[in-house]
């Protein structure tokens, strides 16, 4: 594992992290998506079907369950906690999910290196973290007050996809390896994604203003 | 070779 990797995934884990603080210490989900939590709840159950029967490491597997368990609380938090999900933007947070699940689906089912049900899976998890961060940058564009921790959580998630970008570009120099178009496009697209919201998260620090994404 | 891209990322 490189540099970039690791500082990939502990990124992904802090950004975890922060919106789980948020959760259990503040009671509040305000300005975070349930759409996009249940997507990503749906990216890691697709993608870790074989994590009780192929084994690569014990950080590989412990890191699986805690983005499994993480995941699945975040969205147990916001539907069933009786103090959390009050805080929850239902009026707000309006994207569709079926508008995302199925064209990915779809897609994974035409653009695949495998047509077997856990390559194709595993495909669709990939396309569908690409766009999954929607109705969480959605969300964000029409609340007014984004709070810092709900600020900091979609940065460290961006942080970790630019990070896995030269987590790739490392490995393609490094190891023997093909070509890997599904994984390296839909992460390239994933990330182009949060380039609008890092402008203006760097320029609301800069200017030490509170952060707000114009409507 | 695996053909399979990446099975050992996150």
């Amino acid at each position: 594992m490189n540099i970039f990797r690791l500082a990939g995934d502990m990124t992904h884990l802090a950004s975890v992290l922060v919106l789980l603080l948020k959760i259990h210490t503040i009671k509040s989900c305000a300005g975070v998506s349930l759409k996009t939590q249940e997507l990503y709840a749906l990216v890691f159950a697709t993608r870790y079907l074989d994590i009780f029967t192929h084994f690569i490491s014990i950080y590989n597997t412990l890191m699986k369950l805690i983005f499994l368990g993480s995941s699945f609380s975040i969205v147990w938090y916001m539907r069933r906690h009786k103090i959390v999900r009050r805080s929850y933007d239902k009026e707000q947070d309006t994207f569709r999910h079926l508008f995302l699940i199925l064209p990915c689906f779809l897609l994974a089912l035409v653009i695949n290196e495998r047509f077997t049900f856990k390559e194709v899976m595993w495909t669709f998890s990939l396309y569908l973290e690409a766009v999954a961060i929607l109705p969480q940058l959605v969300l964000l564009q029409r609340t007014r007050n984004i709070d810092n921790l709900t600020g900091q959580y979609v940065f460290l998630l961006g942080g970790y996809r630019a990070l896995y970008i030269l987590n790739w570009i490392y490995r393609y120099f490094t190891e023997q390896h093909f070509v890997h178009w599904i994984t390296w496009i839909s992460g390239l697209v994933q990330t182009l994604l949060y380039a609008d919201f890092f402008y203006y998260y760097f320029h609301s620090w800069k200017n030490n203003e509170k952060l707000q994404l114009p409507a | 070779t695996e053909p399979s891209a990446f099975k050992d990322e996150l």
